[in-house]
């Protein structure tokens, strides 16, 4: 009895901490399920409280996290270690084109694992297809230069694309209006949200040409639903890569945003983009043209241009 | 990690989503 005594008061604190933490976080997702019922604006982090999420050193514990996921595992270790990635993150392995976990080295390499070929059927009736698996975060029209990320959360067109040209007659136009190539047309957006268990490789939504690739080192917060509900101009924080050019209606762009597990973006055809290296600088952006001067393509298409169609593999996102 | 799509269209563009549904490579976002 008298050890009992001793004990129980220092092992309190856990499961106290647990069971009122888990309290206030459930009643957190309470409140916020009330308010999205009402239809209230969302409550979001104060800029204290981004700062210091920002201030966390992710895009270190990013790169920390590729190392470690590029070490080779040996051959009795892989199939207990993505089996229980399988399983923690519900990833379907029957529509892998490798099925055999022993042919993956590291969890990097399973991460970018490919797909069977007839698994992702295209979508004959539609301009537009998803370029990824993931969930729908959000979607709609672009108003007054604002895009919400999430309902009731936006962030600046223009911090998230980086400043376009003007036209040397035109001093006043908003920035939403520089995209436009008719006053019929208007600007769309879509938000896929790819989760941890998903096929992480990203295809071209549409018959396109990329004209510009735009660089931006930064941040590598969370780009979970939850935080994206709770940190305003979340996208614009991120490190990202946008690509922009045109369609067969005006202006397309397609940005694939980084995150802290999933820090590095590749585009199969820029060999010269490095993305989540220690070199850049954050807040910086960094152009590459697929154009040259004279309007001749550097891939040698001969349209000015990088040609991509509908469901072509643009590129790829990885750990670290 | 996250996707967004920016694109100019005729203003009757319509969305055939859900927010919050899972999608997959290929299938359709919208059409005219």
């Amino acid at each position: 009895v008298s050890t009992g005594r001793s004990i129980l008061p220092s092992r309190w604190p856990l499961p106290l901490l647990l069971v009122s933490g888990g309290g206030y976080l459930g009643y957190q997702k309470y409140k916020w399920r009330e308010q999205q019922q009402d239809g209230a604006t969302p409550v979001l982090a104060t800029p204290t409280q981004v700062a210091l999420y920002r201030s966390f050193p992710t895009r270190l514990l990013s790169r920390a996290w590729g190392r470690l996921n590029g070490v080779e595992l040996p051959n009795w270790l892989r199939k207990p270690v993505y089996s229980l990635y399988i399983w923690t993150f519900g990833v379907n392995m029957q529509e892998a084109a490798v099925e055999d976990l022993h042919q993956y080295r590291n969890l990097g390499e399973f991460f970018r694992r490919r797909l069977k070929p007839a698994v992702r059927p295209l979508c004959a009736n539609s301009c537009l297809i998803s370029p990824a698996d993931g969930k729908i975060l959000h979607f709609g029209q672009v108003k007054n230069s604002e895009v919400e990320q999430v309902k009731g959360v936006t962030y600046s067109l223009e911090n998230f694309l980086g400043p376009q040209k003007r036209r040397s007659n035109d001093s006043t136009s908003s920035f939403r209006d520089l995209l436009l190539s008719s006053p019929d047309n208007d600007l769309f957006h879509v938000v896929v949200y790819l989760a941890p268990g998903d096929y992480h490789c990203f295809h071209s939504p549409a018959d396109w040409k990329v004209e510009l690739r735009r660089h931006f080192p930064g941040s590598l917060l969370s780009v979970n639903p939850g935080v994206a509900r709770l940190v305003k101009e979340l996208f614009c924080l991120n490190e990202r890569v946008a690509l922009t050019g045109q369609w067969q209606h005006g202006f397309f762009s397609l940005t694939a945003v980084g995150a802290t597990n999933v820090g590095s973006i590749r585009v199969y055809f820029d060999q010269e983009l490095q993305t989540n290296v220690p070199r850049y600088n954050k807040g910086s952006f960094h152009d590459h043209s697929y154009v040259t001067i004279d309007g001749q393509s550097l891939k040698a298409d001969g349209e000015g241009g990088v040609v991509l169609q509908k469901g072509a593999a643009v590129g790829e996102f990885n750990l670290g | 990690s996250t996707i967004v799509l920016l694109f100019e269209a005729p203003k009757d563009f319509s969305f055939s989503l859900q927010p919050g549904q899972r999608i997959r490579v290929g299938e359709g976002l919208g059409s005219l």
